[in-house]
């Protein structure tokens, strides 16, 4: 473990949590795309499920189940608690164009050809771009509530401080998952734009508004 | 074998 991935994984968490406030305080799903957390729920189904039998470490284990469960929370917050404050009508994007690309991806790309190495290997490609519903409603309102975009920048953060933790593994232990820091790398990059937005303007102390 | 996917990580 090296600072990078704990601060990644700390950024991760804040996410969650940032993201249940936001539900919680504002009574209100509104600006968040269920697509974007309905894929979430399946890359870390896919991807954790392994708890069952591959023991890491306790630290690997306890964030593993608190992912499955925090994710599969939120969809039924927003399915059936929230349900009314979800407005499917700005929530838009096709998501069968992403899932079939990356189940086509995980076949060609894997580590092992067999049914759990394959699954990983989806979970990390629909990862990648399981942000882009979400990205796609904003662009379409053009404008957020300050705590979703809290919410998106520590996303974002996470996955961003991942890569310094592949170059440091990568001189620190000569291994490198190709697979993940591809993926990782086109992740991050999705965020750039908002980003930019981000810091000129929310840090500022200004609303998120994107430019006509 | 130095390409393989890093069990450890989330």
């Amino acid at each position: 473990m090296n600072l990078f991935r704990l601060f990644g994984d700390l950024s991760h968490l804040a996410s969650i949590f940032i993201l249940l406030h936001k539900i919680r305080t504002t009574r209100s799903c509104r600006g968040i795309s269920f697509k974007t957390q309905a894929l979430y729920v399946a890359v870390f189904v896919s991807r954790y499920l392994d708890i069952l039998w591959e023991w890491v470490s306790l630290y690997n284990f306890v964030m593993k189940v608190f992912f499955i469960a925090s994710s599969c929370f939120i969809l039924y917050l927003m399915k059936m608690k929230y349900r009314p404050t979800h407005d499917p009508s700005i929530d838009t994007f096709r998501v069968e164009f992403l899932v079939g690309p990356c189940a086509l991806l995980a076949l060609i790309f894997n580590y092992k050809f067999t049914f759990t190495e394959v699954l990983w290997s989806l979970s990390i490609f629909l990862e990648s771009l399981a942000i882009l519903p979400q990205l796609f409603m904003l662009q379409r309102t053009g404008e957020a509530e300050t705590i979703t975009t809290h919410y998106l920048a520590a996303l974002g953060a996470y996955r961003a401080l991942y890569i310094p933790n592949w170059i440091y593994r990568y001189f620190s232990e000569g291994v490198v998952d190709p697979i993940a820091v591809t993926a990782g790398l086109v992740q991050t990059a999705l965020y750039a734009d908002f980003f930019y937005v981000y810091f000129t303007t929310v840090i500022q102390g200004q609303k998120f508004e994107l430019p006509a | 074998e130095t390409l393989h996917r890093q069990k450890d990580e989330l």
